[in-house]
């Protein structure tokens, strides 16, 4: 059965697509048959490896309104060795469109339960909202990878998104539980940082990942290239980073 | 008459709420009278002016719910001279809770015109999305502001912004017109940033305004003290970046 994780914030700008591009790529490159979603209407998860929004013939839209089956919907990059379900602009409709439907939070859920013995991880990259889109992600979730930006504005939100996601596991999904807390855009350099470090431990404590994945400009261009990081700038402190991220990951689940 | 802006870009985490905070900031203190709304279920820009989310009596739900008058939720920050509706977690109910109603999009316009006449300028700040909250804000107004991180990512989106806002001039809001583009987070120093710049301003030539504001982290820091940077570190290049922006908004206002 596959780890599924939602990659959750409803903060914007924290490194949830960074961190759900780069994960993917290190884990299909440890070996991993991995499975990532766009759950994003930016799309950005999909442009970052390349592939246009505007061009896709079926998306997690598609998925979602149940027009087509996630298999169907599944673009496969052959150089990482990774399966893509690419998003779409209409992704935005979704939430009006399921509004009056029954057992709307499902929908993704039921989508991927066909496919979860073909993948050993499957990744859910989720836009800045605590809407339909992240519900459905929470939903199908076996776990919730939280990335945490080390600013101040970005500490708010924690409460609320704990909230949320203690709702889904009481109403929709009792398996959800918080997989761990990701630090990124970490500048030792400053003192808010530390601060903000400090916060998050003292109330997440040993969920926290022990990595911290520092601010490093080769993660912002790996973008424009449609490359993760792993293949743009393998030598970077953003990729040895990540790389570091995924063992520690592998390493907490074979122990398990 | 008020100007009347939103400040909206659906990529999360761009300068929105920094750049709400700070212009209405100086905005005030240049003898301007200001009234900020935040429309972000985060709330992080009361937050950021020491407002506690959690106990506020009314906001901007609220007013978007006809519960109250924009004068009754308003509060105001007699230090900055600054008057502020502010926000609460239950606005991210809100889209779902006005699914079924008339003119939904008008909320927020109809409830701030009685106050349009007691102020100079009214800034809102939007969520990372598209949805309700932030086509209330662009029906509302009379220009949107739109913040762009230097960023790779945060150029995919624009394309999709500059469709919602002609939508919503089409069939809400004639008056509705882009004022102007804002780079934030600006690092001269990096290759990605100066490309960023270049593609900004060939897609929007003069509506990108000259003013640049660079990464710094005084600004950063400011909403842990609950203070814009005017007051929190008025020395700092984030602090002489906002005041020139500022002036740079007015010169332009006044010419027309
Ligand atoms: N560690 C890092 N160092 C430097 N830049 C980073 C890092 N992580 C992410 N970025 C850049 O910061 C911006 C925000 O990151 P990203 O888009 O991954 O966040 P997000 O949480 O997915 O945003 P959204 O809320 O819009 O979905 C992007 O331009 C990205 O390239
Ligand atoms: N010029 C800057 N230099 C350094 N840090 C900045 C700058 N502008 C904003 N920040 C910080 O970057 C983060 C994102 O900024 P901000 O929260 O204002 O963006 P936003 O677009 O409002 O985000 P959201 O999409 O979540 O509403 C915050 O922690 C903020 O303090
Ligand atoms: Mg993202
Ligand atoms: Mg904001």
């Amino acid at each position: 059965m596959a780890y599924i994780y939602a990659i959750a914030n409803q903060k914007g700008g924290v490194g949830k697509t960074t961190t759900a591009v780069n994960l993917a790529a290190y884990l299909s490159s440890m070996g991993k048959r991995v499975l990532l979603v766009d759950m994003d209407p930016q799309a950005n998860a999909s442009s970052s490896l390349g592939i246009n929004k505007d061009k896709v013939e079926a998306s997690s839209y598609d998925v979602l309104l149940g027009n087509i089956t996630a298999a169907r919907a599944t673009l496969r990059n052959g150089k990482l060795n990774l399966a893509i379900i690419p998003s779409s602009p209409n992704l935005a409709a979704a939430e009006v469109e399921l509004v009056g439907e029954l057992a709307r939070e499902y929908r993704l859920r039921q989508a991927l339960t066909p496919e979860a013995d073909k993948y050993d991880y499957v990744l859910m990259d989720c836009p800045p909202s605590l809407g339909l889109l992240t519900v459905n992600a929470l939903t199908a979730a076996g776990g919730v990878l939280i990335p945490v930006q080390c600013e101040y504005l970005a500490l708010e939100g924690l409460s609320q998104l704990t909230r949320i996601v203690q709702l889904v596991r009481q109403r929709l999904n009792p398996q959800l539980e918080i997989r761990g807390l990701i630090l990124t855009m970490y500048d030792a350099r400053t003192a808010l940082a530390q601060q903000v470090v400090a916060e998050v431990q003292k109330f997440f404590g040993a969920r926290v990942f022990a990595t911290r994945i520092p601010r490093n400009v080769r993660l912002s261009e790996s973008p424009s290239y449609g490359q993760p990081i792993l293949t743009y700038a393998p030598g970077s402190p953003g990729a040895k980073a990540y790389a570091e991220l995924t063992q520690e990951l592998l390493a907490q689940n074979e122990r398990e």
